[in-house]
């Protein structure tokens, strides 16, 4: 469904819990309820952005469900670290794609993808200082290899 | 009945929370 205009700012979550969903469904569950959470203090009061939580609550609770088994799901704090594993997987990957002097798209996809992941961390409390520089790294480098590679110029 | 439809809203607010709480199991 079309992702009311006030929401607009969860559309990347949602857009990546999608692209997980069959990779690792504990990664969606996590961005989906990051995206309700953060949805929620967007806009929860006009019709169409509450139908639209609604319907984002009902997908969450059907994926606990089917996740009952698996403890990153049913304990917070280990789907605490399954999420930071993740983005670190993601940031590492990137940050050796860079160093080692290949940028392509989907180099750029990790570093946004680890950055995004890292919002979702907010799920479980403030982040930690070493996470919110590892997200502004890897936003800046995201942006930064993006508009060399359009302008058609080499990453320093 | 604008004072119904404000009614109604904050009662699927309320909704949504509760939803939420019970998903973290927080209630």
């Amino acid at each position: 469904a079309a992702i009311p205009a006030p929401l607009k700012a969860i559309q990347h979550h949602l857009r990546t819990a999608q692209e997980l969903e069959k990779r690792d469904p504990v990664v969606a569950y996590y961005c989906k309820l990051y995206a309700v959470q953060t949805g929620m203090k967007l806009d929860s009061k006009s019709p169409e952005c509450r139908k639209f939580l609604m319907k984002l609550m009902d997908q969450l609770e059907s994926m606990k469900k089917e996740l009952s088994d698996n403890e990153s799901v049913s304990q917070e704090l280990v789907g605490h670290a399954h999420i930071e594993n993740y983005a670190l997987k993601m940031f590492l990957y990137a940050d050796n794609e860079d160093r080692s002097g290949r940028f392509h798209k989907n180099m750029i996809k990790s570093f946004y993808t680890a950055s995004l992941l890292i919002d979702v961390l907010t799920v479980f409390g403030e982040l930690s200082e070493e996470n919110i520089q590892h997200r502004k790294y890897a936003r800046w480098k995201a942006t930064y290899i993006h508009n060399c590679l359009k302008n058609g110029e080499t990453p320093q | 009945t604008g004072s119904v439809g404000s009614s109604v809203a904050s009662a699927e607010q309320d909704e949504l929370s509760q939803r939420l709480a019970r998903l973290r199991d927080q209630v």
